[in-house]
Formats: structure tokens, C-alpha cells, sequence
């Protein structure tokens, strides 16, 4: 495939929320973002896997970092009509996006990505595709090391 | 925020793999998803949420329908190399995605979306996102239903 990665993108400055067994069925989502959304915190990254048992799954979600405190009050009020078992938090990430043009097929693309994050001992935490972009969530003192080895991975350093 | 929705896409010629209970750490996702790339296997969504337990966590993505059975074959053979519970399929889901610009949170798009295939009993799947698109995954019959309601909802009905 002629798939063309056009640069690195990354930022910094934001916390994961993860929401550990929320009930699989319809409204959940809603009742969990209606709120942060009143409380207009901001939500960038929403990541939820299927549930194989069809009766729960986890919901992960980034935020500003400043935001964590507010968030966590707003969870607070989230927990009293939506069932889950757990909010983890984590500020100490950063998301690493590869932004490509023509990725038909993400495979490509998404195995280079990953298997140079492996080479450096990089864990993958979360990811998040879109049609020019494979995003994932690492721990934020590997950003430097995980931006330098992915610009060589794909032929991007400067001559 | 100033978000606008400027329309609504799907697709529904793809089928979902999720591989539940991954071990989470360097390597695994390299590992899945290189053979899928060796074997020109289309991946378009790729979804994993963090784990809470730091040891395992599921990985969704998304196919061409067509290569389900092909992709089971590769499934099998990442099988002996990487540990993982089972592949659970299912060539019955669409993908519906809202797109945006300005979002500048997708918190209040996000609701809006969720709460309007709430309102309608769909069941929302899997999520992803990027900075102009939420996608989600649904059952594919309810296809239609969910672009007509999310039409409506963002007032994207011709007049
Ligand atoms: C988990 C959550 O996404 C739920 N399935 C819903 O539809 O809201
Ligand atoms: C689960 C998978 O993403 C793993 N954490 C990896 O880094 O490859």
C-alpha cells in the first residue's frame, strides 16, 4: 500500500481516566459524558474496546491534566447512576500520534508503530485510530525516546 | 464551545475482532498486528483500553468483511506466539461516525451522539476517536436508525 506517514504529533499535557466495568448497554456512555460535558471539562480521547461478555467493558478517556480534580468530582456524581467498579487515573501519560495520508489499510502503518515501541520497552497502554492518525497512550517519561525512535522508524529525521 | 457538525459517515462492510485479555505489555500489539499486516489484511479501527490491572486488556479492531475468515487463519497462527483468552467476531456491526470541527472537547458532541442512539436502544459497541471524528460501532441493523436520529439530533436534516 502507498501509505506516506507525514509527521509525529504528541502532547503532553493530559491525564487518562479509565472506567473499569461499566454496564454494556444503551445509556452508559451518555450518562458518563453527559456530565463531563456540564461540568465542560475537556474531553479529547475516548476509547472503549467490546465488552466479550456482553454485560460490561471499560471505558478509557483523557482529559486536561488540570482538569483531574474537577473530573474526579464530577465521577463522583457519575457513580451514583452509573454502576462501574472502579475510575484509575493516571497524569503521567503522553499521546503519540502517527499521522499518515493514504493508509487504506492501517495494519502497516500501526506494526511499524508498535513494534518500535516494543524495540525501546515502550508499553502501549491505549490506542485510538482515525483515517490519518494512530494514536496511543504511554508513560510520559518515554515521550522524548518514543518521538525520536518513530521519526526514524518512518524516514522522518532530518538529512 | 463553538463545535459544528458538519455530517454524519458509516460504514458497513466491516466485521469486529476483539481479542480479550492480551497480556499488556512491549511487544503484544507488534505482535498481533504485524501478521495481520503480512497478510494484507485491511485493519481500519483499531481500539484498546488501558488496563486496570497492569497485566492484561482487550484489543478491538475492525476488518473488511471479507477477510474474516483469512484474518481467523492469522488469528490462529498469533495464537502460539502471543497469549491471549480468545477472538471473539462479529461481521454484524457498522461503524457510524460524527464529524466535526472546532471540537475543541468532544464532550458535549460526544453526549449528544451517545445520548441520541440511548434514546433510540442502540447499544454502543466500541468508541474511538480523533480530533475531528467520534466513531462508534453498532449492530449494522440498526444502521439507518442511528443516521437518521443523529441527522436529526445535529440538524443535519435537509429542510
Ligand atoms: C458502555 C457503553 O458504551 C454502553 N454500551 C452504551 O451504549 O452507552
Ligand atoms: C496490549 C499491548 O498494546 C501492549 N501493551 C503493547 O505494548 O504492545
Amino acid at each position: 500500500e502507498q501509505a506516506v506517514v507525514s509527521g509525529i504529533a504528541f502532547t503532553r499535557n493530559e491525564a487518562k481516566v479509565t472506567l473499569q466495568r461499566v454496564a454494556d448497554r444503551p445509556g452508559v456512555a451518555a450518562a458518563v459524558f453527559g456530565p463531563l460535558a456540564d461540568a465542560g471539562i475537556n474531553v479529547d480521547m475516548i476509547v472503549q474496546s467490546a465488552s466479550l461478555d456482553g454485560k460490561s467493558t471499560d471505558i478509557t478517556f483523557t482529559i486536561g491534566r488540570a482538569e483531574l480534580p474537577r473530573a474526579l468530582e464530577v465521577l463522583k456524581a457519575i457513580k451514583r447512576k452509573v454502576k462501574f467498579d472502579r475510575a484509575a487515573t493516571d497524569a503521567e501519560i503522553s499521546k503519540v500520534s502517527v499521522i499518515g495520508t493514504g493508509m487504506r489499510s492501517h495494519a502497516g502503518v500501526a506494526r511499524r508503530m508498535f513494534e518500535t515501541l516494543a524495540k525501546n520497552g515502550i508499553n502501549i497502554q491505549a490506542i485510538s485510530t482515525s483515517e490519518i492518525k494512530i494514536s496511543v497512550l504511554i508513560e510520559e517519561k518515554f515521550t522524548e525516546l518514543a518521538l525520536r525512535a518513530l521519526h526514524t522508524a518512518y524516514g522522518l529525521d532530518s538529512a
